[in-house]
């Protein structure tokens, strides 16, 4: 691998990116999942993050053009030169440009939208071009066979955590801000054997235990789980949240804290929230609700207070009639406040402080208990 | 070059493709100007084994098939050397 001359890198972890227009080759939903595809293949990997602006200037200004676009590199039609991106710095470094005369494809049918810009991103984080032709930073475009397939190099790996370093791999070491805030508060500790959750759901295969101001992060594919500050993801999500679901029909995370709620898709805050929690049809007298969990299956989504819960049909988009109904009468065996809950393999998993409970909804009883903390390999 | 028919405009730019792509991904210095239809070639030479060595090719310094066909694949428009 190799850096820019005089190895310009950012000096900070945390970076903004904005996504100033779009080609007219793909959805918009296309495009930002690509660029945020692009962009988590160097976030695990290393110690950056990275979260979406709107408007103004981002870091990172990614943007779609045709041949003379304003840098004195104009593009050169179909082939050829592809995109380019500029090394860490203000102003126009570190931005991105497409070729817009490309036919841009999720697929390797045209150019691949997520591999070209995985590329860039390579330049606008200080990477070069590396001379192994296996590596992401190789300068000649190839489409593999199968993007699920898809990993950095070696090459690509040493180059990135050169700049930045490896991601935090220890559960009590957290990407914190450099400056101290006011508020610190004590960092929990993954193996704390009274360790209780304040909300816990999936995204998108991953699982997030979410306590105080931070969040431990559980990818399938990676035995030790990761530990963030939620205003790394989230920059404007409270702490100390109530509840947390996800429904993986509509790729959203619904967030809870009082009586209102959120709805994140990926590392965006969806516009239009907070909303109150009694739009859902929960009623005036619940000023905040414990836990909540949405059945994939049955598209029935749980909201758990005291010891009631309510029912929303995700279908029809409304609150069940008959609610609320005891806890205990329908979760024989689970009794106690629920802290949190998440469905796993066809499971729900109640954790009411340190313990989490096993519940099997077709047998309708409890199968195993758990110490909370059993999912963060303590 | 294979003569097969008169030369279209697309091939007679061609002919300019490999000193533009050697300035543009590789440093050529622009005073190496129609080099490549001239006796001394030294700079391009050396230029064509840097590139071919950074793309992975068998260093030849000559623009056989194989270097052309690798330097018509798309690409990232960020330079290979130099900045």
């Amino acid at each position: 691998f190799h850096d820019f001359l005089g190895t310009p890198k950012w000096r900070k972890n945390h970076l903004t990116y904005r996504i100033v227009n779009y080609t007219q080759d793909l959805p918009r939903e296309a495009v930002d999942s690509a660029i945020e595809k692009a962009l988590r293949v160097w976030e695990e990997v290393s110690t950056l993050t990275f979260s979406r602006m709107h408007e103004g200037e981002a870091d990172i200004m990614i943007s779609f053009a045709v041949r003379e676009h304003g840098d004195f590199y104009p593009f050169d039609g179909p082939g050829k030169s592809l995109a380019h991106a500029y090394p860490p710095g203000p102003g126009f470094y570190g931005d991105v440009h497409f070729d817009d005369d490309e036919k841009w494809t999720e697929d390797t049918s045209g150019t691949n939208l997520f591999l070209v810009a995985a590329h860039e991103l390579g330049h606008s984080l200080g990477l070069f071009h590396s001379d192994d032709p296996e590596a992401l930073m190789y300068p000649l475009y190839s489409s593999f066979r199968d993007l699920t397939q898809f990993r950095l190099s070696q090459d690509d790996v040493d180059g990135i955590q050169s700049l930045y370093g490896p991601p935090p791999t220890s559960p009590d070491t957290p990407v914190v801000p450099t400056e101290s805030s006011p508020l610190e508060s004590k960092i929990p500790a993954a193996c704390d054997p009274a360790l209780s959750f304040d909300a816990v759901s999936t995204l998108r295969g991953e699982i997030l235990f979410f306590k105080d101001r931070y969040l431990w992060r559980k990818l399938h594919w990676k035995p030790q789980p990761e530990f963030h500050l939620i205003s790394t993801f989230w920059p404007s999500l409270p702490s100390d949240l109530d509840a947390a679901y996800e429904v993986i029909s509509k790729d959203t995370v619904f967030i809870f804290k009082g009586n209102k709620f959120w709805a994140l898709r990926g590392s965006e805050v969806q516009a239009g929230y907070p909303k109150s929690i009694h739009t859902l049809g929960l009623p005036p007298a619940i000023q905040k609700i414990d836990a909540a969990v949405s059945d994939k299956e049955k598209k029935k989504t749980y909201f758990f207070t005291g010891d009631k819960y309510w029912r929303f049909d995700e279908k029809r988009q409304s609150m069940e009639q008959g609610f609320p109904r005891l806890i205990a009468d329908d979760f024989p065996g689970v009794d106690g406040k629920v802290d949190a809950v998440v469905q796993s393999f066809g499971f729900f998993y109640f954790f009411s402080g340190s313990t989490q409970l096993e519940f099997d909804p077709n047998a309708r009883m409890v199968t195993h208990i758990f110490k909370s903390n059993s999912w963060l390999l303590c | 070059y294979p003569l097969n028919g008169a030369a279209k405009e697309e091939d007679l730019d061609d002919l300019d493709f490999p000193q533009r792509y050697l300035e543009y991904y590789y440093n050529l210095g622009k005073d190496t100007k129609q080099v490549y239809r001239s006796k001394d070639n030294g700079p391009v030479i050396k230029k064509t084994q840097e590139m071919q060595k950074f793309l992975g090719l068998e260093v030849t310094g000559k623009l056989d098939l194989d270097t052309l066909e690798m330097m018509r694949k798309p690409r990232c428009g960020v330079p290979d050397v130099g900045q």
